[in-house]
């Protein structure tokens, strides 16, 4: 039977140290919504 | 050697959104029919480098109607965004500009509209009317008892429809026609108009006078009708885009296309 891997949690150690207050760039595009969407 | 390719653009960046604003303006500044509409969000930018100081942008916007009908001579700062309740029409505009030392100029425009799913309106608020097709029944005689309502009471100029802008009809728990329609003024006054030997014409451009009606009919329990007519006063015409040329009835439906 062909059962599903569930994927590995990357370990910790993996992680690319971020720095201190590092604030990831707000996506390009789609800019904000200003009032809702349909 | 071939101009540094500019840093790609961001969609909330201060130079997206004045692109985004010269486009907006543009296309309600060629548009005559129906409602001005106001930007809800920049879906995306491309720059192309042309050479220094010229670039050409590619923008998707999406926009959303307001209240102010096209011919209103109201800012669109001041014009109120429909409501998702009110049945929220959309637009989706692709606009090609050139900014060339700095200033912005739309090379092209193509927009689509669309009113929101009625699965949409009615999911969020059962009871809220939808928007109507433009050439019902119940529509069409509504503005015509609207207009006939207003022009029998008015010591003004005799008023001509010359578009209905939306309708919405609901159902429950009394039936209700709304509906919105640009008049114009013409040469008659309201008691000329009853003499039926005057034919009464539109106002040349000079001195054209354009407004903006809005009336509910109940037709069930009883049968109540309010008309709400506002003129807007002489406004110069934009030069290059002609005005309605004549008072015929033009349905603005939604879900057009204009480029």
């Amino acid at each position: 039977t062909v059962a599903k891997r569930a994927v590995a949690e990357v370990a910790q150690h993996d992680k690319v140290p971020r720095p201190v207050g590092f604030v990831p760039p707000a996506p390009p595009c789609p800019g904000k919504i200003r009032h809702f969407k349909i | 050697v071939p101009a540094a390719t500019p840093a790609p653009l961001g969609c909330d960046d201060p130079e997206s959104e004045a692109a985004a604003e010269v486009a907006v303006n543009y296309i309600n500044d060629h548009s005559r029919h129906g409602y001005k509409f106001a930007l809800n969000r920049i879906k995306n930018i491309r720059v192309l480098r042309q050479e220094l100081n010229n670039d050409v942008i590619f923008l998707e916007l999406d926009l959303l109607e307001t209240t102010c009908h096209i011919l209103s001579p109201t800012p669109l700062a001041n014009c109120t965004v429909r409501s998702f309740k009110e049945h929220a029409v959309e637009g989706d505009c692709d606009v090609k500009l050139q900014k060339l030392d700095g200033k912005f100029s739309v090379l092209a425009s193509k927009c689509h509209s669309h009113a929101d799913s009625s699965e949409d309106v009615l999911q969020l608020c059962p009871e809220c009317p939808l928007l109507a097709s433009l050439n019902n029944t119940e529509v069409l005689t509504t503005v015509t008892a609207a207009l006939s309502d207003h022009n029998s009471k008015t010591a003004g100029a005799y008023l001509r429809l010359l578009e209905i802008g939306r309708a919405r009809i609901q159902h429950r728990p009394v039936h209700i026609i709304s509906v919105e329609f640009a008049v114009a003024a013409t040469n008659c006054s309201a008691a000329e108009a009853k003499d039926n030997g005057k034919a009464c014409q539109l106002l040349p451009d000079d001195q054209s006078n354009f407004g903006f009606c809005t009336a509910t009919q109940v037709t069930q329990p009883s049968q109540d009708l309010r008309v709400d007519c506002q003129l807007y006063g002489h406004q110069v015409p934009t030069a290059d885009v002609p005005l309605f040329s004549r008072p015929g009835v033009i349905y603005s439906q939604q879900g057009q296309d204009t480029s």
